[in-house]
């Protein structure tokens, strides 16, 4: 009965919010954890303390280079048909702006397909990329494109509406990637409201003009590090079950949502396992990465390090879509292994908790996944996620620890049952 | 048993449905 053990514990227990207290001493202390800021570090040499005092196995930090980006002062005001101030957030990586800033017209477009139409009256203008949301993986290319294609056709800089499913009046930042070959602008996103607003003047034949103000600076790459933890395996100890979650945040807010709810999530799943001197046959490791908001920058470092040992791991998972009360598991895994998934996830039947979708995900576990190892994330409420992804609103308000109690019982009975089986699961 | 290293398991699924079901 050691789901329904862990799940008392977990729910109804001893262990019942802890995970929600030790995220929110940690947040409340360090505040956000951008890659590359003195907070990050001082996350990670707390952790580093915080899970050797819970007496797990094996911790240890794994050294990495990470980016380090700074977003310095930044405004926008709309100088004409009328004076309005703009809340931006600019985008990690993008460059600043010269001192006295950059003041064009706006060149208004829905689409890269529009810009493309309307090239000829791009040079020397804003674009403002007023894309509708259609899902986060669609819409995100905005932002994470949207000063290359603007820079291609000879715009200064490019403001881009907030990649969320709801907004109130709060801008989103997030990684852009400039090009190879094409000149860097300076880029950032502004709110859904303003980036319609402008749309709906523009669209009437006003002229609309904007003073864009940004210090943002791309400094060398700092030491960093994974932070490793584990409970080793009794029998086949060499044989892994990764269960992760990334440190590292954006610089608004709290990064409670994004992802420190994973983190804690999945740092909770081995303490509730060790707590009920539970000892799986295979090592259950806890890896919290950084600087994943980058592009999985330090878990890439981990792949490289480790992937000689791929063969090894049974399973990899990461929590990093929020911890509100889930919805199932997705999976990437051979329809053996998802056979053998449905009957773990039955295990959960006590919360109500029971279905296995398509697409096990995670960046920082997709170098894994695309290896061949079966892949595992935890899916909950997206509309109420990306609606405060990578804003101010990324806080403990937004965090919810009964619905994390749920997330670590999930997260703790799929990762040790898969650990503890006689067979690793099937690949191919 | 075998520890899945040649990705043949040598348990029928049924098998592997008990072992699942006795972690309840």
């Amino acid at each position: 009965d050691v789901a329904k053990a862990i799940i008392n514990l977990a729910v109804y227990g001893e262990a019942q919010n802890r995970s929600y207290e030790r995220l929110s001493l940690l947040v409340d202390t360090v505040g956000p954890r951008l890659s590359g800021s003195k907070n990050l570090e001082k996350a990670i040499q707390i952790m580093y303390q915080n899970l050797q005092d819970d007496r797990l196995e094996n911790v240890h930090l794994e050294p990495v280079k990470i980016p380090h980006w700074e977003r310095g002062e930044e405004s926008a005001m709309m100088l004409e048909p009328r004076l309005h101030k703009m809340a931006i957030l600019g985008l990690g990586s993008s460059i600043g702006t010269p001192h006295e800033g950059i003041t064009a017209e706006v060149l208004v477009v829905t689409s890269f397909d529009e810009l493309r139409r309307r090239a000829s009256e791009a040079r020397g203008k804003i674009v403002v990329y007023n894309q509708p949301y259609v899902n986060y993986s669609k819409s995100v290319q905005y932002r994470v494109s949207g000063a290359v294609e603007a820079a291609k056709v000879g715009a200064l800089a490019s403001l881009i509406r907030s990649v969320t499913s709801f907004s109130i009046y709060s801008p989103h930042t997030g990684i852009q990637k400039y090009q190879d070959g094409v000149p860097k602008i300076p880029t950032a996103c502004i709110t859904v409201e303003d980036a319609e607003m402008v749309a709906r003047m523009a669209s009437r034949g006003s002229r609309v003009v904007v003073q864009l103000k940004m210090g943002a600076k791309n400094y060398p790459d700092v030491d960093s590090f994974n932070t490793v933890a584990e409970i080793i395996g009794r029998k086949y100890p060499e044989q892994v079950v990764l269960v992760s979650g990334h440190l590292d945040s954006w610089d608004v807010g709290q990064g409670a949502m994004d992802d420190g709810g994973g983190a804690f999530i999945s740092w909770e799943a081995l303490s509730l396992i060790k707590d009920l001197g539970l000892r799986p046959k295979r090592t259950l490791r806890l890896v919290l990465w950084t600087a994943e908001e980058q592009g999985g920058i330090g878990a890439f470092q981990y792949y490289q390090q480790h992937k000689a040992n791929i063969s090894n791991y049974s399973l990899v998972m990461e929590s990093d879509l929020g911890t509100f009360l889930p919805s199932g598991l997705q999976f990437t895994g051979s329809e053996k292994a998802r056979a053998i998934m449905k009957e773990v996830m039955k295990l959960l039947q006590p919360i109500n908790v029971t279905q296995l979708f398509t697409a096990g995900e995670g960046t920082d576990i997709s170098f894994w996944i695309q290896a061949g190892v079966p892949g595992a994330s935890l899916l909950d409420d997206l509309y109420k996620y990306f609606s405060f992804h990578h804003s101010r609103g990324d806080t403990m308000t937004v965090m919810d620890p009964e619905q994390m109690n749920v997330a670590a019982a999930v997260w703790a009975v799929v990762s040790y049952v898969i650990a503890d089986r006689e067979e690793m699961l099937p690949r191919n | 048993a075998a520890i899945y290293q040649n990705g043949v398991s040598q348990n029928t699924f049924q098998e592997i449905k008990e072992e699942i079901a006795h972690y309840k």
